[in-house]
């Protein structure tokens, strides 16, 4: 797994041609809501999940 | 006919005259556990034709004397109902006699989706024209192959040949010892490998969660089968260590929308490696069961 390809994986999920530029006010000022963090939780157990069940 | 309500429509009725016949092989302890199956063929015994059926034939429809045969995988759904997948398909000539090979491994990895307890293996052995139209032979009707005869007739019965290789020697080990480096010749394994993405530039300010991840990568070799058996499957390449489960990636971005700047949940497809296994090219990829 290389650095190109998980930048390359990223931009086309988001339909990006290119990394965004955020100053750093923007990116400071991003606070995560709970329910985007709920939804990346389930996510994250999703993809362990099927690993849990090879134990 | 006769309706009122629509202009009647005559057609010809081109039969292709099939005839069929279903093979059933209880496959319960057929296959080792553990085993990984490389192919499977189905033997069928073309019988010989009778020489004077042979000069009929001759005389009557001297166009072509080949017909085509077609296997198919036949599934009995719990509901009853029935499916086909079509497996393999050759034509064969009324002027020859004896076995004929059908590749049947994707019956066999269909087979093996089943949910236990699974039903037998159901073959559908069908004999047509080798093509439709006015002018097709009626060749086919010559074909025959040896049924199932009565018990200990033994001669051309129907035969379903696994050929399987055995993971305990020719397939990978699960995960890497993380005591023990990955020497020479080491078997395939899953090694960890933690990809820090606040190492990375283009991440910065952009990338919110994780901070890094286990993806894991595929190190090792793989034994190779020996010789006799690589020249029976010249289709196969050199078995490789290689993922053959991988799973997402979420992560938490940073997106501006609007001139505004929010928190956003992304996955990556196949960033982390489930499961290392030796595969070959060349190997067919068993095709999924579908409901």
């Amino acid at each position: 797994m290389t650095e190109e390809q998980i930048l390359g994986s990223l931009l086309q999920q988001l339909r990006l041609s290119e990394v965004p530029v955020l100053d750093e006010g923007e990116a400071e000022s991003v606070v995560t809501p709970a329910h985007v963090r709920a939804q990346y939780v389930a996510l994250l157990q999703r993809s362990h999940g099927t690993r849990s069940r090879g134990k | 006919r006769f309706s009122q309500n629509f202009r009647e429509v005559a057609g010809r009725f081109l039969a292709s005259e099939a005839s069929t016949h279903l093979l059933v092989f209880g496959m319960e302890q057929r296959l080792p556990p553990n085993s990984e199956l490389v192919q499977a063929v189905l033997r069928l015994f073309q019988e010989p034709v009778p020489e004077a059926a042979l000069r009929r034939h001759g005389l009557l429809a001297p166009r072509s004397d080949r017909a085509r045969v077609t296997v198919r995988w036949l599934h009995v759904r719990d509901d009853g109902s029935n499916r086909t997948s079509l497996i393999d398909s050759r034509l064969v000539s009324v002027h020859e006699s004896g076995w004929k090979a059908f590749d049947v491994t994707e019956a066999v990895n269909f087979w093996q989706q089943l949910r236990r307890p699974r039903q037998p293996l159901l073959l559908q052995v069908s004999v047509q024209r080798e093509h439709l139209g006015p002018l097709a032979s009626s060749a086919h009707r010559l074909v025959r192959f040896a049924s199932q005869g009565p018990a200990g007739a033994g001669q051309g019965q129907p035969q379903l040949e696994l050929h399987t290789l055995d993971l305990r020697d020719f397939g990978a080990q699960g995960n890497c010892d993380p005591e023990a480096p990955v020497t020479e010749g080491a078997r395939c394994c899953r090694r960890e490998m933690y990809i820090d993405l606040q190492g990375m530039k283009w991440a910065e300010r952009w990338v919110l969660e994780p901070p890094g991840f286990l993806a894991y990568e595929c190190v090792g070799t793989c034994q190779q089968p020996p010789e006799p058996l690589r020249s029976k499957w010249p289709f196969l390449g050199p078995r490789q260590c290689v993922a053959s489960e991988t799973t997402s990636l979420p992560m938490i971005v940073s997106i501006r929308e609007g001139g505004r700047t929010r928190a956003q949940v992304v996955s990556l497809p196949n960033m982390r490696v489930q499961k290392c296994s030796c595969a070959s090219d060349g190997a067919p990829v068993p095709r999924k069961l579908e409901p």
